[in-house]
């Protein structure tokens, strides 16, 4: 990627972090659609000798040999068998039965995680720079899963069985599927028997934001990796013929639009078809279109097909406006012809102008990449949000990442709009998703493994969570795009990664499998439940006592019944308005001693006992307890956020509050 | 893709092997083939999770599930790019 490093840090203080030495001996797995072997973020210039004990391999399928791995791409399998059983053979004239990449996807994730160093990255001179990932010196191991139809659990399995055995040392998913419980969900199943072998599992959020409970891949065991904004952005601005000018977004190269104003029409009223305000494919009537910019509705199919349908049509420019549902976020896309995408505020603007004016008219103009971009970051109004859908008391997302326009390698199979009957071929696409933060947090996991190697997944996530950051880069709480208010930890989890920080803590809360098996018992699993997850006859001890609110995570999910004046409380931690949460931290610095500080909103209040930890050695555990009461009475369903924050002076360990009056 | 079949991932409790089976991907398969005459296993899991995933009806599916030794019978997911 270009830009996230100097985002995140990670060029300014490059002396930070562990050398060629240490990261190149960490492996990251990546299951997505493969990859496209050629691209120069696989160049293994510099790289020793790949680590002894690396088992995986470079499978032979279609146009994919042994000798397309090196020292860089150490591994590369596909899984097709159950994509084939259910969908039939695959087409070899479509796609690849191979590791290759014929999508795009998998090139860009894994790359976005450890791609090497290349200069000169571009797409079409936008988002200009050194690219790399955020590991640049760790190995890439690719685990092809998804194909045209999709990607299928047993494959996903099969994967993951192999990685593990393979000795990945962080797995990245940047997909997911409909809510399920965990011991029913294979990326759940799977990625518990990797978390026991000491592997990090890093999966996107979804895409699903800004809808609450719209998160997947919420097992605790899982790092869930929400999107945000970067402080980067491609204007395109459109210009009315009333003389106003609104802005937009464009990744748009090639001819420009005459150099005159252009008649502008709205596609809902050059069409016969009830949809055809969103341009799909056929719905636009030449004879109105042609030589005009067409004002399209964003939704249904895809932004950059809507271009396409516009230039088929004979339409030679595009406005995509957003509707309510995306609000003012704006993704810029590599559209066929000169087009830009507008906020749902802009569109109206548009649509009101074109609406009263008998000869409307409109041009667009290009400019390019603007960096230091403010507010940045802001929660992507796409990136998936809490409360947690299976397990209300684990706050997650657990922190967010940049997923907005992100610059990263491309196959070379497709263009880079992915659309067939776009020729063009790139070897850096720009594209957006929580597909994009993950892999992020997975480089970065892999560069923290190589700094850390004793620290558990669970310690390296707490480290990367209890260290990012809640505001911005003016200090600002970091913003919510689909709002245009603060975010809360439901849209932000513990913030946004900073990794500068995440290398050196201070305290960690780990957690190990006995805890996570533990938190099982809470859940009330039965044994079958849990032998699904741990492979064994791990039974829950009737006697003993397990509760959510003792699982060592790093951020407090408090569930509050919805009170009344009567029940309001003493505050004394026997009434049901209070309640108690225990959590362990581990001192990976110095000595020292630690203070806490407490935020909270006026709904509740938190009193932290003991309100000072002191550490004589590396290592040393100490245990605190957050009692949260309930102030005023609140509804069922409402919300409010804090946070609780551990300082030496010199480490800030902070971990976020969401209190839900159930 | 055979009419009537869907693919289905199986648990399977290994400590419950029956001791007649030298390798439990032998007794996944006498499983399977004593529910199904045509069905067959897909992968076979050791790691990820204990057991392994066919194709076969749903009564095939349901009869697995009473097996020795099956500790759940769950038709497959699919999932999608983020």
């Amino acid at each position: 990627t270009t830009r996230t490093p100097s985002f995140l840090g990670l060029d300014q203080n490059s002396a930070m972090f562990p050398e060629s030495e240490s990261t190149s001996d960490v492996i990251v797995g990546v299951l997505d659609t493969g990859v496209w072997p050629e691209s120069p973020s696989y160049d293994d210039t510099g790289l020793g000798p790949v680590p002894s004990f690396w088992k995986g391999e470079c499978e032979v399928g279609t146009n994919f040999t042994k000798s397309n791995c090196n020292r860089k791409l150490v591994g590369a399998r596909f899984f097709s068998k159950g994509y084939e059983a259910t969908l039939g053979p695959i087409d070899q004239s479509k796609e690849s039965k191979s590791p290759r990449d014929d999508d795009g996807h998998g090139t860009h994730t894994s790359s976005t995680a450890a791609g090497s160093v290349v200069s000169g990255a571009s797409l079409f001179g936008y988002a200009a720079g050194t690219a790399r990932g955020m590991a640049p010196h760790a190995r890439v191991a690719v685990y092809k899963v998804c194909w045209i139809g999709g990607c299928f659990s047993s494959d996903i399995l099969a994967a993951i069985e192999k990685a593990i055995d393979d000795n990945v040392n962080v797995l990245s998913m940047s997909l997911g599927g409909g809510v399920s419980d965990y011991f029913r969900d294979s990326v759940a199943s799977g990625a518990f028997a990797a978390m026991e072998k000491g592997i990090l599992i890093s999966c996107s959020a979804g895409n699903a934001g800004p809808s609450s409970y719209s998160l997947s891949n919420v097992a605790p065991w899982i790092t869930t990796v929400g999107a945000g904004t970067l402080d980067r952005d491609f204007p395109a601005y459109v210009s009315l013929g009333n003389g106003k000018n609104y802005s937009g977004v464009s990744l748009y190269k090639g001819d420009p639009l005459p150099g005159q104003m252009i008649p502008l029409i709205y596609a809902g009223n050059a069409t016969n078809a009830t949809n055809g305000n969103l341009c799909m494919t056929g719905t636009l009537i030449p004879e109105k279109v042609a030589g005009k910019i067409v004002l399209c509705d964003r939704g249904v199919n895809p932004r950059v097909q809507k271009g396409s349908v516009v230039k088929t049509a004979g339409g030679i420019g595009m406005v995509l406006t957003n509707t309510v549902a995306n609000g003012e976020e704006l993704v810029a896309d590599a559209h066929l012809l000169p087009a830009t995408g507008v906020g749902e505020t802009t569109g109206e603007a548009i649509k009101s102008y074109l609406f009263s004016d008998t000869n409307p008219t409109a041009t667009i103009f290009f400019e390019g990449t603007k960096v230091g971009i403010q507010p940045s970051p802001v929660v992507a109004a796409f990136s998936s949000r809490g409360p947690n859908p299976i397990t209300a008391r684990i706050l997650k997302p657990d922190m967010i990442a940049p997923g907005v326009n992100i610059l990263a390698g491309w196959s070379r199979a497709v263009g880079p709009t992915g659309l067939s009957e776009d020729a063009r071929r790139v070897e850096f696409n720009i594209i957006s998703g929580t597909s994009m933060s993950c892999p992020h947090v997975s480089g970065l996991a892999a560069l923290l493994k190589g700094a850390h190697p004793d620290w558990s997944p669970a310690a390296i996530r707490s480290a990367l969570m209890t260290t990012a950051k809640v505001v911005d880069k003016n200090g600002k709480l970091i913003e919510d795009v689909s709002t245009g208010k603060p975010s809360t930890p439901f849209d932000h989890g513990a913030g946004h990664v900073d990794p500068v920080s995440a290398l050196n803590p201070g305290l960690i809360y780990d957690l190990g499998v006995d805890d996570y098996l533990y938190f099982l018992c809470a859940l009330n699993y039965t044994a079958d439940e849990i032998s699904v997850l741990a492979k064994n006859n791990f039974t829950c001890d009737s006697g003993k006592s397990y509760s959510i609110n003792d699982f060592n995570y790093p951020s407090f999910a408090v569930s509050l019944p919805a009170t009344t004046d009567s029940t309001l409380g003493s505050g004394d931690g026997t009434s049901s308005d209070t309640v108690k949460h225990t959590r362990t931290v581990t001192n990976v610095g110095s000595p020292g001693t630690y203070k806490v500080s407490i935020s909270t909103s006026d709904a509740f209040k938190v009193s932290v006992n003991p309100q000072e930890l002191t550490f004589s050695q590396t290592n040393e555990k100490k245990t605190y307890t957050a009692t949260f009461t309930a102030i005023s009475s609140e509804p069922t369903d409402a919300n409010a956020f804090g946070r609780i924050e551990w300082t030496d002076g010199k480490h800030v360990v902070g971990s976020p509050i969401a209190v839900s009056w159930t | 893709a055979s009419t009537g079949t869907r693919t289905y991932i199986i648990h399977m409790a290994k400590s419950r092997m029956p001791a007649v089976f030298e390798d439990h991907s032998h007794w996944y398969d006498s499983s399977l083939k004593s529910v199904s005459g045509s069905a067959e296993i897909l992968y076979t899991y050791d790691n990820a999770i204990h057991g392994f995933s066919a194709r076969m009806t749903a009564e095939e599916a349901a009869a697995l599930e009473s097996r020795h030794g099956i500790v759940s019978v769950m038709p497959e997911l699919k999932y999608e790019l983020h």
